[in-house]
């Protein structure tokens, strides 16, 4: 079955029966999949609470902390420990999961001090629009658009699965490197449609607070200096695969891509919410 | 280069 490569991801990763996400990832022990900067350190969990801590200082009315994609829950988890007694009776915190297998390993890790939804929209209506939303490597979990540059036609072809190039539909206006035309030849660019479209479904519904988003990139076109296959990449049980290897097991593999922190910016900006710090990992850590 | 980032955004009004 011929599909684009963002519907083969999204199957890949989130199908209901087969998805890596939905059903195969393994969150425990040394065999686990999950090895993010959460659960390697308690420090971003620390960081995270002190950000919060800040941000209530500015908006004391909001009493609502919602993390999405909440892996195997240790990032919550050291979250609210490190908050005292009297921010913990403060917030109600909540957790957005899709995946049934994470969400049952975190409500066995977590307890009943949570309230879990399966998106962002009905989180947000269980706290009337305010809350600070944070999440950490979600968005390179999104199924991203792959498309390729033809430069003797001087136009951007999307890459479908099995391997075959086709007319986009896209606007130019929302991805930048669609309107960047000065690339070599067959160079590919991954597009976070998915990303783009998620936050047109949830952000009418968000009135005060603060989101922190962490996640693995760069601005355009940096992004792709030296990477003429562009960035996605599969990992099989701790292995890198990259190029046609990434189609060989559908739903036993994590796909991932890297973030145009460019095009993110701007959605966000487009849609009325403004950048107000942009800071490496490191110096977050530092500064919290 | 290629890295963790942390964003912060808030709604215009909150900014």
């Amino acid at each position: 079955m011929a599909e684009p490569f963002s519907a083969f991801m999204a199957r890949a990763l989130f199908d209901p029966e087969r998805g890596y996400y939905t059903r195969h990832i393994r969150t425990v022990g040394s065999r686990g999949d999950f090895s993010t900067s959460a659960t390697l350190s308690p420090s971003l969990g620390h960081a995270i609470a002190d950000w919060l801590k800040a941000e209530s200082h500015l908006q004391p009315h909001v009493r609502h902390i919602i993390e999405i994609g909440a892996g195997d829950g240790s990032l919550m988890q050291t979250l609210r420990k490190s908050f005292g007694w009297w921010a913990r009776r403060r917030f109600t915190f909540h957790i957005v999961e899709t995946s049934p297998v994470l969400r049952q390993e975190q409500q066995k890790k977590l307890g009943g001090k949570f309230t879990w939804h399966t998106d962002l929209a009905a989180a947000l209506a269980s706290a009337q629009g305010h809350a600070f939303i944070y999440h950490n490597e979600l968005l390179d979990a999104f199924p991203a658009t792959l498309v390729q540059w033809n430069a003797a036609e001087q136009r951007w072809l999307e890459v479908w699965v099995p391997e075959q190039l086709h007319a986009h539909h896209l606007d130019p206006a929302h991805y930048s490197a669609l309107r960047h035309t000065s690339f070599a030849d067959r160079q590919r660019c991954e597009l976070h449609v998915s990303v783009r479209d998620w936050l047109h479904q949830w952000t009418p519904h968000w009135k005060s607070g603060a989101m922190l988003t962490i996640d693995y990139g760069d601005a355009f076109p940096q992004l792709y200096h030296r990477r003429p296959h562009g960035t996605l990449r599969a990992y099989l049980l701790h292995q890198r695969l990259t190029g046609t290897d990434i189609y060989a097991n559908p739903g036993r593999q994590d796909i991932t891509a890297d973030i145009n922190f460019t095009d993110y910016t701007a959605w966000l900006q487009a849609l009325g919410f403004a950048e107000v710090s942009q800071h490496t990992l490191a110096e977050f850590l530092h500064a919290h | 280069g290629t890295a963790f980032k942390c964003f912060v955004h808030r709604p215009q009004a909150c900014a």
